[in-house]
């Protein structure tokens, strides 16, 4: 899964 | 940051402002889906939120702060400002076939099952799907002003180049966002059918997009 700061798109 | 990404969200940027600028200007949103346009501020809205949590970068922030005010102001023109131009009438898509599969879905695929995660993966969901009134009145009343189509074809370039920077940054950092592309690839394949018309039609100077 995807970490919160690793959601750096917009 | 790569520059797919970039265009993209240059393409993304430059699609709101056509839409914004050719409400504005025309003092009219005639042949306009509010009701897309409602579910693209709910879209930035959910996905947003982490905007007073994780700051990542001044570019990250100025721009989710740019399309939640482009959205807004976009809605507040269309349902305030010009609603004696909104024909309701012809923006007849049923939401809830959308906000019920979305919401459903998003509780049944995510990566967390915690408030934030679950917001920000309604958000992808919905956003696939976000401009289906838009295609429904352009197929209902036959006909899109030429305005209407470049906003459409910017918002799809701005799908196609996400597609690109994920082919990129999995090639190169090995980043893969399964909801992400997966949402994505269902949502550019809507616009596939539209750049068709839109090269066809408006492109050979027809003015206007008059559906066959």
């Amino acid at each position: 899964g995807l970490k919160a700061e690793e959601k750096d798109e917009l | 940051m790569n520059i797919f990404r970039l265009a993209g969200d240059v393409c993304h940027l430059v699609a709101i402002i056509i839409l914004l600028l050719k409400i504005w200007r025309s003092r009219s949103c005639a042949g306009i889906s509010g009701k897309s346009q409602v579910l693209f501020a709910i879209v930035f809205t959910t996905r947003y939120l982490d905007l007073f949590t994780v700051f990542i970068s001044p570019y990250n922030t100025i721009m989710k702060v740019v399309f939640l005010a482009l959205s807004y102001a976009t809605v507040y023109l269309i349902y305030m400002r010009f609603r004696n131009t909104f024909n309701s009438e012809n923006d007849s898509f049923r939401l809830e076939f959308l906000l019920v599969p979305v919401i459903g879905l998003s509780f049944l695929e995510n990566y967390a099952f915690t408030p934030l995660e679950i917001l920000w993966t309604f958000s992808i969901f919905l956003e696939s799907v976000a401009i289906m009134p838009q295609l429904f009145m352009i197929t209902k009343t036959g006909e899109a002003e030429s305005i209407t189509t470049h906003y459409l074809f910017f918002l799809g370039l701005y799908r196609a180049l996400y597609i690109a920077n994920w082919v990129w940054r999995y090639h190169t950092e090995g980043f893969f966002d399964q909801i992400a592309v997966v949402s994505g690839v269902v949502q550019t394949i809507f616009y596939i059918d539209f750049f068709y018309l839109y090269v066809t039609k408006v492109l050979r100077g027809r003015g206007k997009m008059t559906l066959p």
